[in-house]
C-alpha cells in the first residue's frame, strides 16, 4: 500500500521538480520502491530523469484515458526509480473550466491503480494551483511543500493552507487528508541575509510543520539535472544530496510511526 | 501611443516578476510614463511594488468586466509609474477550457484604452502559457524572454517560440507582432559552471535575440521585493540595478530605432 506525497507549491522555481526527483532517488537508492508521477506539462522531472518526454505514453493517459499505469510507466537508470512520464496533453486538463467531482476521483483511482509493490509514489506538480495540483492532493496521502525563503514564501504558505482547508472540506473525505507532511526550505543560501530571516518568519508561523533539514544552495544540483541523472547518483556527497538523504530519512522515521 | 511589453516565460522563478518590476522602475526613473499591469493570479509584482493584491480593482476588472483602466490604476512610490494590481480572480480566466478569439480581443482592447500618456506598458505573466500569458500576447508590441541559464532554459525557449509562431498565424493579424524584444539572462551565478555553459548553448541558437546585458545574481534584489519598494530606488547602485538599467537603455534604443 504506497504512501502517496504530492510536492506542492504554486510559486514557481522553488525546487518542486528538485525536490519530488531527489526524494524519490534517494528513497529508491534506501532500498524503497518509488514511483515518480511527473504531472507537469513542462515535464521537468521526466527530463531530469534522462527520459524523453512529450508522446502518447505518460501521467495523462493514465489519468484521463485510463491506461494502466503499469504499461506507461518506464523504469529508470536507478534501481527501484519508476517514471510515470508527463506529456503536453497534461496541459488540457489544466485548461478546464471546472472538473467534476466524479471525473477527479476516477482520475485519481486511474493513477493509484497497479501500484501494490510501490512503497512511494510521488506527485511533482506545475507552478499553480489548478486541476492538476488538485487532483495530485486527492490522490495523495500527504504534501510537501518547498520553499525558497524569499519575499514571496510566506504569501505563497498562506494561499496554499486556504486552499487545503478548502479542499478537505469539499472531498467528504478524511478530513486529515492529506496531510502536511513538511514544509521544505531549499537552495538556502546562506550568503543572503534575507534568507535566514524569511526562514525565521516561517518558523514563527509554521514551527513544529517545517522539516529539520534545510537543502543548500548547490552548484551540483542543476548540473545534474543537465545530465537527466538525480543528484545523489550523480554526486553522492555534494552538500545537497547529503541534505536530500537526510530529508529521506526524516519522511521514512515518519511512516516508520505513522 | 504606448509600446508595450509582456515578460513571459511559462517556467518558474526565472525572474519575470523581478524584471517587469524593474524595468518598469527604470524607464520610469528615466523620465517615462510606465503602466506595469501585473496579470499573475499570485499578484507578485503588485507586492513586490508595495500595494495591496486582491479586492475587486485590478486587472480582471478591466480585462473581463470592462472596467476603465484609469479608474483602477494606481500610482506608486515612483514616479511616472503606475500599477493595474492582479486579484486572484485572474485564476477564473487561466481555468477556461477555451478562450474566444472575440471574447480575447475584447480583453485586449480593454487593457489597451485610456492608455494614451502612457509610453510603456509592460504586463508580467504567471509561469504558463495559459490564457493569461496568451493574452498579454495578443495585447502586446513585443514580449521579453527573462531565463535561468540552467538545465530547463533551452527547453522552455523551444516551447515559447513554437507557440509564438502558432499565436501569430492563428491571429490573422500582423505576422510580426508581437516581436522579440529579447533573451534576458537573469539571476546569472558566474560560481555556477553551469551558468556560462548554458550562456553559451543559448547564444548558439539565439545569439542576435539575447540582450547584450546579463542581470548578475545579488543579494539586494529579494530584499527590495520583501520592502515592496522597486529595486532601482531600493538600491541605485547595486550591481543588478546598474544592469537594469542597461537593459532599459536597450529598450529604450531599440524604440528610438523602430
Ligand atoms: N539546492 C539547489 N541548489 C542550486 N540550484 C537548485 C537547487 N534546487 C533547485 N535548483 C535549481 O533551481 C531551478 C528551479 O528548480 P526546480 O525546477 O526544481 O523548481 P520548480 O519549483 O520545480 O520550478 P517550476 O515552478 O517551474 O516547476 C533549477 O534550475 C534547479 O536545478
Ligand atoms: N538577479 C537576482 N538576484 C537574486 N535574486 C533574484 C534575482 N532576480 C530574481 N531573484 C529572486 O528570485 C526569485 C524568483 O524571481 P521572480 O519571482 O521574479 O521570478 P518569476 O519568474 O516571476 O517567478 P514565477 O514563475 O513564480 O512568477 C525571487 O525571490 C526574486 O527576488
Ligand atoms: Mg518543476
Ligand atoms: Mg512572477
Amino acid at each position: 500500500m504506497p504512501r502517496s506525497i504530492a510536492i506542492l507549491n504554486q510559486k514557481g522555481g522553488v525546487g518542486k521538480t528538485t525536490t519530488a526527483v531527489s526524494l524519490a532517488a534517494c528513497l529508491a537508492l534506501a532500498g524503497r520502491k518509488c514511483l515518480l508521477v511527473d504531472l507537469d506539462p513542462q515535464g521537468n522531472a521526466t527530463t531530469a530523469l534522462g527520459a524523453r518526454k512529450g508522446g502518447s505514453a505518460g501521467s495523462y493517459e493514465v489519468l484521463v484515458h485510463s491506461r494502466p499505469v503499469r504499461e506507461l510507466v518506464q523504469s529508470t537508470a536507478t534501481p527501484n526509480l519508476e517514471l510515470l512520464a508527463a506529456d503536453a496533453s497534461l496541459q488540457e486538463l489544466e485548461r478546464r473550466a471546472t472538473l467534476e467531482p466524479a471525473d477527479r476521483d476516477t482520475y485519481c483511482a486511474n493513477l493509484q491503480d497497479g501500484n501494490a509493490s510501490i512503497e512511494f509514489v510521488l506527485f511533482d506538480c506545475p507552478p499553480s494551483l489548478g486541476w492538476l495540483s488538485i487532483i495530485a492532493l486527492h490522490a495523495a496521502d500527504a504534501f510537501v511543500v518547498p520553499i525558497q525563503c524569499d519575499s514571496f514564501s510566506l504569501d505563497a504558505l498562506e494561499s496554499i493552507m486556504l486552499s487545503i482547508n478548502t479542499l478537505r472540506e469539499a472531498s467528504g473525505g478524511d478530513r486529515n487528508r492529506p496531510s502536511l507532511r513538511g514544509i521544505l526550505c531549499t537552495m538556502f543560501d546562506e550568503s543572503f541575509n534575507l534568507s535566514s530571516r524569511v526562514y525565521q518568519d516561517v518558523r514563527k508561523q509554521y514551527a513544529e510543520r517545517m522539516f529539520r533539514v534545510v537543502i543548500p544552495r548547490d552548484p551540483v544540483v542543476p548540473e545534474a539535472a543537465l545530465r537527466g541523472i538525480p543528484l545523489p547518483s550523480y554526486d553522492p556527497t555534494s552538500r545537497a544530496t547529503v541534505a536530500y538523504v537526510r530529508l529521506a530519512r526524516e519522511v521514512l522515521l515518519h511512516e516508520g510511526t505513522a
